[in-house]
């Protein structure tokens, strides 16, 4: 089944 | 000091709408040129990006950029108290511990005011990258929220993929599989009914449908909105509001085990 991504694997906290 | 007028101050209303069950506690960031929220959800999973221009306001005055801390439950309780026609005035001394709202009533004269305590929200901006997505769709928004709702009965995870077929929602559950497909459609006269799909190769992403569903509380604010996608990318969700600026939604995907 699929597992939820999250956002911090994609936009870098500035 | 800060202050903003906004004649149609239901705009207002509806960009809290279409956030709040999303973000709790934010930053309304003003500057001169703009209101902008930008923040993630507590499991940071999505984001959501608002902007409205100081072009909205019939008067918008910010002497020093603001970060306006409040919680959008409270917020939207307060404009439960707006009639629909009000003119809505934002008001904060630079040194903000607390954020005036007023609304005005044009026709009766009436004028409500609303002090609210302002809260100290850390903010946790977030890089976003500027992305030429491989597919840009754009669809009635009525359309968006019609497939979303229907789609959660099937399941807890939307399929969108965009082909040259043209772009396919599926959810696979319990019951079984739902699909809906729709095509580029910029025949009917009204371009609100458009559905336009600019493809520079196929995308196939999984989304929580839970998620989806919160994005479309923005649907009153626009007629259309616009996906955005790339493989293995977070979609963008985008409702214009009109010229004046937007709300937009990040979404991570969901991968297989």
């Amino acid at each position: 089944n699929m597992k939820q991504g999250s956002l911090l694997g994609f936009f870098t906290k500035k | 000091m800060f202050e903003a007028r906004l004649a149609n101050g239901n705009i207002f209303k509806m960009i809290v709408e279409s956030i709040r069950e999303l973000v709790v506690d934010v930053n309304i960031d003003c500057s001169t040129e703009e209101l902008s929220i930008q923040c993630m959800d507590s499991a940071h999973v999505a984001l959501v990006s608002m902007s409205l221009s100081q072009s909205a306001f019939d008067h918008f005055r910010c002497d020093r950029s603001l970060s306006l801390g409040l919680n959008l439950p409270n917020v939207s309780k307060i404009f439960k108290m707006m009639g629909r026609d009000d003119t809505m005035v934002l008001k904060a001394e630079d040194s903000a511990d607390k954020l005036m709202l007023m609304f005005e009533n044009d026709k009766s004269g009436t004028i409500a005011d609303f002090e609210l305590k302002l809260m100290a929200i850390e903010a946790e901006q977030l890089g976003v990258p500027d992305t030429a997505y491989k597919c840009s769709i754009s669809m009635p928004s009525s359309e968006f929220q019609r497939i979303v709702r229907d789609l959660q009965v099937m399941g807890d995870t939307c399929k969108i993929s965009c082909t040259k077929e043209g772009l396919k929602f599926s959810a696979t559950g319990q019951i079984g599989t739902g699909n809906i497909l729709m095509r580029q459609n910029v025949a009917s006269e009204k371009e609100e009914d458009h559905v336009t799909i600019d493809m520079e190769e196929p995308v196939e992403l999984n989304f929580a449908l839970r998620y989806l569903n919160f994005f479309t509380k923005a649907t009153p604010l626009s007629p259309t909105v616009i996906l955005k996608m790339s493989p293995g990318l977070p979609i963008v969700i985008e409702y214009p509001i009109e010229q004046l600026g937007h709300v937009k939604y990040y979404l991570a995907p969901k991968m297989e085990e």
